[in-house]
């Protein structure tokens, strides 16, 4: 099984 | 004030297509430089960026940077009211708390326009920074969204590898497993129908099938599609709007628990 990886953990919040 | 005439409305209606299953809702900001939208679905996986450039518009006005809210249900169905030939303009006051969406078909006999009420959305805006992708790949969009297609019938998930050979698209399942490979085109005649690979370091990654074909609604904006890579970071697949805009859709990886 994968894990599903969200945006937050990549981008930075402006 | 902000007035945005498009001759060819159907880029329009397109741009909707491609974004609507993945939204419920998002804000359209409006500069002098053109429209540039950022919004994220709902699980925060994926985002979509779109930018189309004031230059593309044949008459495009905006004395007041403005940001618009819409409930993209209510968008669609307005834009499903305009023919594929209409001319579209936008409109709106500043700091509006409505827009205008006027339709004129080719002759200018039929003049249609609906107005919508705007919506206050408190939404994160994400900073992407600049990366340099180990892999640039560019092929046939209809061929992206067949293979999307195609594999999704057999897992969740599609691994894509990037070799400086070609491009390759797995799937396994409980089924059994599939792969579609791409090389890499040596001539063709067609622009449209090459496969082309950029590649720094080889790259594999795996990606959830559901958002994939989401994203390739925007096959009809572009005969060619572009998939940024690079090991650890959500990949980037880009389809150009005309030659003044494009649609990005970031994904963020699957990876082994």
């Amino acid at each position: 099984p994968k894990k599903q990886l969200t945006l937050s953990a990549f981008f930075d919040q402006r | 004030m902000f007035e945005a005439r498009l001759t060819q409305g159907s880029l329009l209606k397109k741009v909707m297509e491609a974004i609507r299953e993945l939204l419920n809702e998002a804000s359209f900001d409006c500069s002098e430089n053109g429209i540039q939208l950022q919004a994220m679905d709902n699980s925060h996986v994926s985002l979509v960026s779109l930018n189309m450039g004031s230059e593309g518009f044949d008459k495009f006005r905006c004395d007041r940077n403005l940001t618009m809210g819409m409930n993209l249900a209510s968008l669609s169905k307005i834009l499903k009211c305009a023919s594929n030939s209409d001319a579209i303009t936008l409109k709106a006051q500043d700091d509006p708390d409505t827009v205008t969406f006027t339709f004129e078909s080719e002759n200018n006999e039929r003049v249609s326009d609906y107005s919508m009420k705007l919506i206050n959305l408190d939404q994160e805006h994400l900073g992407i920074p600049d990366t340099e992708y180990s892999c640039v790949v560019k092929m046939p969009s209809a061929d992206f969204a067949r293979i999307c297609k195609d594999l999704s019938q057999f897992g969740d998930c599609i691994t894509i590898s990037c070799t400086k050979e070609g491009i390759k698209f797995s799937v396994a399942g409980d089924i059994g497993t599939g792969n579609v490979k791409l090389a890499q085109t040596a001539n063709v005649d067609k622009e449209s129908e090459a496969v082309t690979v950029e590649m720094q370091e080889p790259v594999s990654l795996t990606f959830a099938c559901r958002y994939l074909n989401h994203f390739t609604k925007a096959t009809p904006l572009s005969e060619q599609v572009q998939l940024s890579l690079s090991a650890d970071v959500p990949l980037v697949v880009e389809y150009k709007i005309g030659e003044f805009g494009h649609i990005r859709y970031y994904l963020a990886p699957k990876i082994d628990e």
